[in-house]
Parts: C-alpha cells; structure tokens; sequence
C-alpha cells in the first residue's frame, strides 16, 4: 500500500468530513477507502445531510450533490494547494443559504489561493475584490469590462449588469 | 506564485484584444449568456496545454479560432498569454516572471512560447506540471464529475493530490 | 420513408425554427434529417444565437445549451400537445433574460398545456398562478405549503421562502 | 386532461401524508435543495408507472420509502395517488376522473390501483400510454439531453410525437 496516498488520503478524508459539515451548517459525510489493502482500490463517499439518514449517494438531490463535490474540492485545495483554481458555475444548482456558507468557505481559503469565479449568482460574486463583466456584441465579439458592485442588479435570479448614473 | 494577467486575441469569441488583469483574493466574472465566460475559463486551461478538444467543448483546431459574426470577418490564428508570478519559484523555471504564450493557426499548427521564447508543447507541460491537477479548472455543469466517478476512478484525484 | 414520421418532423421543424428565435430573441435554427429517404436517418441540430456564426452544437454555452432544448421541446409540445408537462429546474443556467423569454413562452402554452416548474428563480416564479414552498424539517421530512408571490424573497441568485407579517 | 391532485405518502421524504391540489394553468414549485422539489416530480413519475431505477435516482424500491431521520422512524410502505380530471376522455377509461394509485412495500412488492380497484402495472401502462412521452417529465439536470444524444437517437423524440 503506497504509504503517500494512504497519508494524503487521510488528511484529505478528514478535511473533506469537516468541509462538508461546514458546508451543509451540519450532516456528516466520509471518504472510505474500499480495500485498505489493495495499491487499486476505489474509494466511497458517504454523505448525510443535516437530519437525513445515510442513503446512497444518487438520492441527494442537485443542489447537496454539488455541495458535497465542492467539499472534496475544498479537501483537496487545503491538503494539497494549488496557487489558482478556476471554477464555472458551480453555484448553478445552490439555494441561498448555500451559496452563502460556499462564499465564505472560498472567502477563508483566498488567504491561500487565487479563486476565479464565473458565476450569475449575486450571493456568490459578493465575494469578489474584483468584478469583471463579458458582454456581446453584434458581431459575436466578447467585450470585458471592469465593473463595480453596484453596477449589478440583481433581478429575476440572475445578475444583470447596469450603467450607473456618475 | 499567482496569476497576473491573461491576454486573448482571436480565440473564441476574443476578436477584440482582451487584456484581464487578476489581483490576488476572488475574481468574480459575470455576463449574459453566450458572452464569452466560458470562453476564459478555455483560454486558460488552453494556454496551460490542453490538449482534448472535448474539454474545450470543440472537435478540432479550427473551432479555436474566432469564426467572424455579424459584419465581422473571420480571423486566421487564435492567441493566449497568460502571465504569472513565480517569485516563488512554484514553476521549476529561474525567473520571477513567466509569460506562457500559444498561438494555433487554422491549419491546426500550435506555436509554444515561454517568456518569448519559442519552445515546445512538452516545455509547457513540464513548466506548468505544479499546475497540472484535475481540480485547479472546474468546468461548467461539471462540478459533480466526482460523485459520477467510479470509486477506481476517483483515487486519480488523489494520487494528482499525494 | 414513414410519411407520418415525415409530416411530423416538418411541423416540428417549423415550430423550432420559430420557438428558437423567440426564447433567443433572434438568431435562426434549424432541425435537418440527415438523410430524407433513410427510415433510420438521425436528426441534426443547426443553431445559431443572434449575431453568431453556424457553428458546432458543442461550442455553444451552457445557457444556450439549455435554451435550444428548450425550443425543441416547446415545438414538440405544439405538434403533439401533452396534457401536462412537469419542467425540474430547467432554467438553472439561464441568464435573466433568457428567462423573461421563457416565462413568457410558458404563459403563452399554458392555455392548452398545465405546467409544473420546480425552480429556484424568482422570474420564473412570476409566470406561476399557483406557488407551492417545499421545506425540510429535523426529521428529513417534507412539508409543503401553499404560499403567495410575496413571502419569496430574491435575496442573492435565488429565491428564499419568508413568513411574511399579517 | 388535466391534473386534479397529487397525494403523497412514505415515497421518499413525504414521511407526512402530503396533497398538492394542481389548478390549471403554471404551478411553480420552490425551497431549499433537499427540501423535497425533484421528490414531487418523482412521485408523478413513479405512479404513471416508471419501472427504471435511475430514472428516480435510486437503486432498488427500499430506496423509495422512507427511510426515517431525526427522530423518526422509518415506514413500510411508500404510496402515491395521481387524481386526474378527463372528462375529454384522452385517458381510454370510461371515468369523468381517474385516480391512478401506486404502493411499494420494502419486500419489493408493487401494487397498482385504478380508481380503487386493484390492476396490474400493465393496465396502468395502457392506461397512461396517452402521457408516455419522452418530454411530458423533465428531470434535473437533464434539459439539454436532446443535445446530447446522437442524431439517431434523437429520432425517438419524434416518434413519440408522431
Ligand atoms: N471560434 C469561435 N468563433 C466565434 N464564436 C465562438 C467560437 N467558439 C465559441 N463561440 C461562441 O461562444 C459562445 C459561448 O461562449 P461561453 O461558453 O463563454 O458563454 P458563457 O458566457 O459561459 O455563457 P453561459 O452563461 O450560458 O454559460 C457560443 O455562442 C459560441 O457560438
Ligand atoms: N427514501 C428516502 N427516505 C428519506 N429521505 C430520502 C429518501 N429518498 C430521498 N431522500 C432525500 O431526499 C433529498 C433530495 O430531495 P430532492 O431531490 O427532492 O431535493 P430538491 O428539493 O429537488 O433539492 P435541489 O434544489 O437541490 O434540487 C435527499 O436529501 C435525500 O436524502
Ligand atoms: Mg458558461
Ligand atoms: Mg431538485
């Protein structure tokens, strides 16, 4: 049993049951490992939300299936950082309260690490010191812009970028 | 080491010279549909040396390269420079800045540089490897790609991790 | 060639072309049989959002991914109606007005088509006659209420059930 | 056709027994993730007959009752009855109203109800076979499924629809 991955794989299954916790504010979830023994063995994720009981993973529904993935995420960045990490909308399936408690989990790890985050949650870009806006032009042509806060609006569910008067 | 800036012209749909510049802390991008979001994110892992066109969302070297819209025309060559900070010395290369640079044409050749100089694709690989993790680029709809793994199939995660 | 298959794939045809261009409000899109005298032949899909080039289906982006569904769903509706249609977070990646669009397809449909929408956008939500809160108490049991446009509150990208005074 | 009512009991995470009264028009259903939304589509799916595991995100029938939490135990037994108006008779019943009932107990076990009278899935099946159709259910996660597929596939969309 290659004695690296078995200590990295215990520091990630223990980052990962607290990054869940913190995530879901609550529930419990672990990595197990299949076969101790074996150099090729799988590895199982066991994930109980906040009040349920232990239940296969394809019961979960979008938004905690993608929580759960982010709380992996985060046990891997905090054994083994990367300097940036690049992340598309993977809010996209998140309600409210989870988009806040996923805004501050990447708040505390930016200390560390460059985050770029697209996104069209307002919840999640509060968590920017720097807001870029894309836009299209007729020509199918990106345009970039550097924008403000206040500049967006958030209307309908998803952001929506305005001119500021001054 | 960190991101400093990455520079797009005539990749995707980059016709205009687009320069991003990346403070340290959260850098948060946002748009209508369709605006070219996504389009950063292929920018950088394309820069860094992707070679799967499926995890560039195209099926070959062309579809790289701005396609022209509206009245604009097409353009012949798609280019990224993305710039970073390795005071550090996280890449295994002794300068305190490193541009990494990529050029395709649309006959499909890719041109490599790194600082201006010009290198080959195995240079880029072996310069960015710190990098080279499956989880430094999460791409869209794809946040969950672990939970579809087969449990052999996620140890890989762990041995980018170990 | 089955002239049945035949007469429907054009009225479908026809009504996606249309429905595409309302939900992007613009662009053109077509549906093609790959070959006319195959009873076998597969369906290929041409779309082109408003000021872009014909290009691959895969180098579309997420929301226009999930819009072109979207149109060759509703074409599927008006050739061949179904009496009800229940849509499970369909506008999940959809920027704000694309779903102002949506919205107004479904209105427009539901005269002759009952919809069931389970969505976390507050524009969405405006389409709805009747609002139903599905909440989660300590036992990991369901509850679900009846609730008014004006106990959800849009507060960071999704929607958010309150009590509201009086 | 119409939908009436939707009555839920142990399917899932409605440990209580739940109504959701369906009036014409757009119904929208929101709350927090896991509270129990895509549960409810489920339900309509389960009692119209679906027999594929993965389609309900599971693996076998215990899945599908409740399985307790908290405090609370679990149930024997999950049931769910869909009330239908079809006064236009697009349902090939002789009924102004039909209401299709489904029971699963944890031994596997399956019972189908038409209007109170106990019937085989099969009669459900001919019953419903005026709603089978690919796009009546749109699953999370799914809506781009279309795109997906392979042209061919794609063909029996269109089938279901001729
Ligand atoms: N080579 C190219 N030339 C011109 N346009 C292109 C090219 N490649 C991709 N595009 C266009 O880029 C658009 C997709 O951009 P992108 O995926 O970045 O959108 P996005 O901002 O992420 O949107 P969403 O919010 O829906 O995810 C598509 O409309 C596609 O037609
Ligand atoms: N048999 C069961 N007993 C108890 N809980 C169950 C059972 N089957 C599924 N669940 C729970 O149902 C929850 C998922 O519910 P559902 O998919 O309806 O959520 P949702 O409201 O659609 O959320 P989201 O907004 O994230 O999509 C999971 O937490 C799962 O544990
Ligand atoms: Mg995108
Ligand atoms: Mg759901």
């Amino acid at each position: 049993m290659n004695s690296r991955f078995a200590q990295t794989f215990s520091a990630v299954a223990e980052e990962f049951s607290q990054a869940f916790t913190r995530l879901f504010g609550g529930g419990t979830a672990q990595l197990i490992l299949n076969d101790p023994n074996s150099s090729e063995s799988g590895i199982d994720i066991i994930a109980q939300p906040p009040g349920k009981r232990r239940q296969p993973l394809s019961l979960l529904s979008g938004g905690e299936r993608s929580l759960t993935a982010v709380a992996l995420l985060v046990a891997l960045l905090k054994v083994n950082p990367t300097p940036f990490c690049v992340m598309d909308e993977v809010d996209a399936a998140l309600d409210e309260a989870n988009v806040v408690r996923l805004r501050e989990q990447l708040l505390e790890m930016s200390q560390h690490t460059q985050f770029v985050l697209v996104t069209h949650n307002r919840g999640t870009v509060e968590a920017a010191s720097t807001l870029y806006g894309v836009t299209m032009n007729p020509d199918g042509a990106s345009k970039i812009l550097s924008i403000r806060l206040d500049q967006l609006v958030d209307d309908g569910g998803a952001v929506r970028i305005v001119e500021t008067v001054g | 080491m960190y991101l400093k800036r990455l520079e797009i012209q005539g990749f995707k749909t980059f016709a205009n010279r687009t320069v991003i510049e990346f403070p340290l802390g959260v850098t948060a991008i946002v748009g209508p549909n369709g605006s070219g979001k996504s389009n950063v994110t292929d920018a950088i892992r394309w820069v860094l040396g992707e070679q799967s066109f499926s995890a560039l969302r195209c099926r070959r070297t062309e579809d790289l390269i701005y396609s022209g819209g509206g009245k604009r025309a097409a353009q012949g060559m798609a280019e990224v420079a993305l710039t970073i900070d390795n005071t550090d010395r996280t890449l295994p290369l002794d300068f305190n800045e490193v541009t990494i640079m990529r050029r395709s044409f649309r006959s499909g050749e890719n041109e490599y540089f790194l600082n201006k100089n010009k290198v080959r694709l195995r240079d880029i690989q072996e310069a960015t490897s710190p990098l080279a993790s499956s989880y430094t680029l999460i791409n869209q709809g794809l946040v969950d790609a672990a939970l579809t793994l087969r449990p052999e199939e996620r140890r890989s995660l762990f041995e980018d991790a170990a």
